[in-house]
């Protein structure tokens, strides 16, 4: 554990609160794609499999558990409780778009081929994709609350420190996990764009960021 | 090649 990952999961974690009690509170989901919810949920129930199969640290199990279960009840708000409030018309991205090559390549490109290592990469895939359709959301409506902007700027926080953190990993432990670096790079680089207009409109101006 | 180490990151 270092400094970066630790800010990192702290963010991921910010980010996820975020969302959940900007839905809880408001009663609304408007403006959030529930298909990346969902999305997201995929990544980390494919991912924490190794729950069952191997202990890490007490932290990586608790924050595990957390994460899913954060992301299911996201998805239950968005879904069920409040599904009156989603803009499931808005929210048309083709998943299957995302999920059709990143299971093809989660077969093709993997570190070994068993069934809980191909979960493993798939979910690394899916990870550095499955915001697409709430970034495709918001270019649509051209337009975003200022609280879904800030779950946005978390989020894309959370991978560039994930980035530093494996800088730091290479030249002090010479960890290179090349699969999940390179899916975070790729990752980072959808939330540039996002990261420009967050900080020259949500930040200078107020309310909600309108596209250009 | 070996699949040597685990994935101990979030």
């Amino acid at each position: 554990m270092n400094i970066f990952r630790l800010l990192g999961d702290m963010c991921h974690l910010v980010a996820i609160i975020i969302l959940f009690l900007k839905i809880w509170r408001s009663k609304s989901c408007a403006g959030i794609s529930g298909k990346s919810q969902v999305l997201f949920a995929l990544v980390f129930t494919t991912r924490y499999l190794d729950l069952f199969t191997s202990f890490i640290s007490v932290y990586n199990t608790v924050m595990k558990v957390v994460f899913l279960v954060l992301a299911y009840a996201t998805v239950y708000l968005i879904y069920l409780r409040f599904r009156s409030t989603y803009n499931s018309e808005s929210d048309s991205f083709r998943v299957e778009f995302l999920l059709v090559p990143v299971a093809g390549l989660s077969f093709l490109e993997n570190y070994a081929f068993a069934p809980l290592e191909i979960l493993w990469t798939f979910s690394i895939y899916l990870e550095s994709v499955a915001i697409l359709p709430q970034l495709f959301m918001i270019t649509k409506t051209g337009e975003a609350e200022s609280i879904t902007t800030h779950y946005l700027f978390f989020l894309g926080l959370y991978r560039a420190l994930y980035l530093a953190n494996w800088v730091w990993r290479y030249h002090t432990e010479g960890f290179f996990d090349q699969i999940a670096v390179v899916s975070g790079v790729v990752q980072t680089i959808f939330y540039c764009d996002f990261f420009y207009l967050y900080f020259t409109k949500v930040l200078r101006g107020s309310g909600k960021m309108t596209l250009p | 090649r070996e699949f040597t180490f685990q994935h101990d990151e979030l």
